[in-house]
């Protein structure tokens, strides 16, 4: 296992065990900046932790990210290693980042689905849901993607415990789902949320169960082609943009949508490289350069939130 | 450890809704296994699905028949899965 965050390879993909332990290493290394938050317990009782960016003590406006809601999706779990450690390294230097950090809270939840992640490591490498069990099935899992409370159940989710997609028994649950909803309902003042996926380079904003524009819609869609520029600027990545709906296909209980009826104006989902050659099997080669060019895609969401209060 | 010896993953562009509709009838087929990387959504938009080795003649004969287009993203998927083990050991080394 490695000892510390600087002789971590962010370069490279790594097991639960030891992303929790960079984690470890992260609180103690920077206790004055970060600390670590246990915010649930997954069905095969694995903690669910969440790591939090703060500079005050008083409780502050939040920004939530999210990554690795779909187990297999591993770019993602890498990102949100690579993001921690940017905010850390840029807290103090980076003017915009420290200015942001001054003002507001950062909470990432670099892991969202333990016992996927764990599973895609020991035994099926291409597994997308979480592993609860399911009643009167032999089908394992829930996609936590399809399980939240907004347009629960419908089209673009399924009831079929065998499907990639299957929405669960009900609304939130699914402990991945709960823990996270319970703790934004008790935190009260999250102002963006961003939930990080691969792949397919896309910028999503609600809504992806209704067809109607929410109110927002002009204002999400700017930022959207904003974070896209910024993004873009870096490696030359190309991203689409707009509303899930209608960008990519529809899609009932998904965390955007949740977040978005529960007052969280800015939330969005990133779908991170490739756009087809390696799909879940990104090279390893390609996390720094990918983490690399979101972070400023991240940054531009998270200055206009703190710029635009609400 | 499951493995997944040549499996492929096709990359489909269906033409029209009613091409979508086919595709979207492989996933209720359980009998063929197929896992959508990339869900049947909208023309504009690429499919990707992920098939078993056991099944890919049949995937492929149901997608000639139906005039459905495709190319192989990935001829075998176990080869990109050995590199990346590879690659994660030799880094924790």
């Amino acid at each position: 296992l490695e000892r510390s965050t600087s002789s971590f390879r962010y370069n490279a993909y790594h097991t639960l065990e030891e992303i929790y332990t960079w984690m470890d290493n992260l609180v103690a290394e920077h206790s004055d900046l970060v600390s670590k938050i246990m915010i649930g317990q997954t069905f095969e009782k694995r903690p669910i932790f969440v790591l939090k960016f703060s500079t005050g003590n008083k409780s502050r406006p939040a920004i939530w990210i999210d990554s690795g809601i779909h187990a297999r999706e591993w770019i993602t779990q890498a990102t949100g290693v690579w993001t921690a450690m940017k905010i850390v390294t840029d807290c103090g230097e980076e003017p915009v980042l420290t200015n942001i950090l001054n003002h507001m809270d950062i909470f990432l939840e670099v892991v969202t689905n333990p016992d996927g992640f764990a599973y895609t490591h020991s035994t099926n490498r291409l597994w997308r849901k979480n592993r609860a069990v399911n009643s009167n099935s032999t089908c394992k899992g829930v996609d936590p993607n399809r399980n939240w409370d907004a347009g629960f159940g419908g089209v673009g989710s399924s009831n079929n415990p065998c499907s990639e997609t299957y929405h669960g028994p009900f609304p939130h649950s699914e402990p991945e789902v709960a823990s996270i909803a319970n703790f934004i309902q008790k935190h009260k003042h999250f102002k963006a949320l961003m939930s990080i996926h691969s792949y397919s380079q896309m910028l999503l904003y609600p809504y992806g169960y209704r067809k109607e524009p929410t109110l927002d819609n002009e204002e999400l869609h700017n930022l959207a082609c904003k974070a896209v520029e910024a993004l873009s600027q870096v490696h030359g990545t190309d991203y689409i943009y707009g509303r899930a709906i209608s960008t990519i296909y529809v899609a009932n209980g998904i965390t955007i949508d949740w977040a978005y009826e529960h007052d969280i104006k800015y939330s969005f989902s990133f779908e991170l490289r490739d756009t087809g050659i390696y799909g879940f099997l990104l090279p390893a080669s390609q996390i720094i350069p990918t983490a690399e060019e979101t972070w400023p895609a991240i940054l531009t969401i998270m200055k206009h939130a703190y710029k635009n209060p609400y | 450890q499951k493995m997944f010896s040549g499996d492929q993953v096709l990359r489909i562009r269906a033409k029209d809704q009613k091409q979508l509709q086919l595709l979207r009838n492989l996933e209720d087929s359980e009998d063929l296994k197929v896992d959508f990387w990339h869900a049947p959504a909208r023309p504009s938009l690429p499919v990707d699905m992920r098939v078993p080795f056991s099944n890919l003649n049949a995937v492929k004969n149901y997608l000639n028949s139906s005039g459905i287009s495709y190319t192989i993203m990935i001829k075998d998927i176990q080869v990109l899965l050995d590199e990346e083990k590879k690659g994660m050991s030799s880094s924790r080394r």
